[in-house]
């Protein structure tokens, strides 16, 4: 059975795009098939991975649009790991698809086509809530947040929370929060401590309930601040690949280890 | 005679806000009266500012949709600065206004009816390019570009720029890229530096062109990374008055009297 997660957060810039390319390679590198999705017009996550966006290949517009299955867009990038990439004329897809019927479950259709036998599925999305958000919302089984111990970040939980919980009620029942994963964490900074502790009592304050973040906690492996994950994407590579001895690679494998143990509980 | 600039940069947390903040507030500071709006769903420029989205009073929202005037919808926040809020309905409206004729223009028209006699107008925008964006870019005279100096921020400045070329040749002809503003600038970083120098190049390459950035330079006052700058938002204050005598302070003071010089050349 394919697990689909998103990894989705409308503020911008909390590491999003970051999250889906190391925590992809290092659930690749632990002998699971993975494919990753960038469903973000910027093909931030297609750069990361060494791809070219628009390259001479079909990519997610192709795949939102009917022109080609999500099995000829995948590009095989090692054993494990699989992409789907992105390109500039995915922004004009969130107007084309505007009055398709269903239009926020193209994505959903377009996976359960898929025939390559993958293991995960993780959907990279642009800082929006729109169509193409939504996509991944309706085809998830478990959203992901990457959130930046900020102020400005957390005050966007509460609007994300809410669309999660319209789609789980409207078109994905079985969508639930898996967890928040704090990147580019500051420990020694007195703003982070105030941001976790504003989260976990938001969270405990939900367990029990019907949300779709009754269960849902802040993942032990948070990723620190580190210069080596900005630099990476220069080169096409993920963390394992330019510093697999940097703090950034590390906390990438500590997360995966706990996404892992999410998905197999003893 | 109105000088209105707006801050853009569809790559996600790279200071947008922050920027319309605090150098918003430093340039009021200096006695030049200044109307901030905030274009971003987010309305993280409203709390920012210490305003509640939404409250009893009309925003951004009912501007755009013409249910009442900027002049209305600006709120004093002192003696030189006002700001126009945002609301979360704002989302709505990319979609509600997108078959009005000449949608991208209605900020332009909305503000040549203002009355309010600011000398400048500041305008905050989302991590998008779409018709919220594309409505302050209609009724800019300049826009100011907030960069971090990472690799993946580097990379869409190609899309915005090109976006911006269009918007300058079909609907805003006088339309110019004022300068890129270094933010969280990390200058002990290789990454920085190499970001930094590939970005002068290519804006050297553009000089004596006839494209809109063509005069634009990278302004000499970066702001730092500082954490109070993190911090202030969440006060809903701009880091003047919460700590003024912080790095966060002195580099928004720097920027604003190169703002100022900018715009009265001896
Ligand atoms: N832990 C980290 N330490 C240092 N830099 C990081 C870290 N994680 C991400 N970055 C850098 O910070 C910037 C923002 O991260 P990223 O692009 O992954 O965020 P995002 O949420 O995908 O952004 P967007 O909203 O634009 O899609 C990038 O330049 C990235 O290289
Ligand atoms: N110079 C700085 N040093 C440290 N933190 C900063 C600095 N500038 C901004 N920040 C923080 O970094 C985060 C991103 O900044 P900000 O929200 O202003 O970016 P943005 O481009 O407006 O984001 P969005 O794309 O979501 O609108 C915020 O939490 C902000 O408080
Ligand atoms: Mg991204
Ligand atoms: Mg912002």
């Amino acid at each position: 059975v394919v697990q689909t997660v998103a990894i989705i957060n409308q503020k911008g810039g909390v590491g999003k795009t970051t999250t889906v390319a190391n925590l992809g390679a290092a659930v690749a590198a632990g002998g699971h098939r993975l494919c990753l999705i960038d469903m973000d017009p910027q093909a931030h996550l297609t750069l990361h991975m060494g791809l070219e966006p628009g390259a001479n290949q079909p990519g997610i517009y192709q795949v939102l649009t009917g022109d080609a299955p999500l099995d000829d867009a995948a590009v095989k990038l090692n054993e494990n790991l699989s992409a789907v990439p992105s390109v500039i004329d995915l922004a004009a897809a969130e107007t084309e698809l505007v009055s398709v019927v269903g239009r926020e479950q193209i994505l959903r259709d377009r996976l359960s086509d898929c025939n390559s036998g993958f293991e995960y599925v993780m959907v990279d999305c642009p800082p929006s809530l729109g169509l193409l958000t939504l996509n991944a919302l309706a085809a998830a089984d478990y959203v992901f947040i990457p959130l930046q111990a900020h102020f400005l970040a957390l005050q966007g939980l509460g609007m994300l929370l809410e669309t999660i919980s319209l789609v789980q009620q409207r078109i994905n029942p079985a969508l639930k929060v898996g967890g928040v994963i704090l990147c580019m964490y500051e420990k020694q900074t007195r703003l982070a401590g105030e941001v976790v502790a504003d989260l976990e009592e938001f969270l405990q304050a939900a367990r029990g309930s019907d949300v779709p973040w009754a269960d849902a906690n802040i993942f032990s492996a948070a990723i620190r601040r580190n210069i080596k994950l900005a630099e990476c994407p220069s080169y096409g590579k993920t963390i394992f690949d330019y510093d697999p001895y940097s703090h950034g690679a590390m906390d990438y494998d500590a997360l995966a280890e706990e996404f892992l143990a999410f998905f197999s509980p003893q």
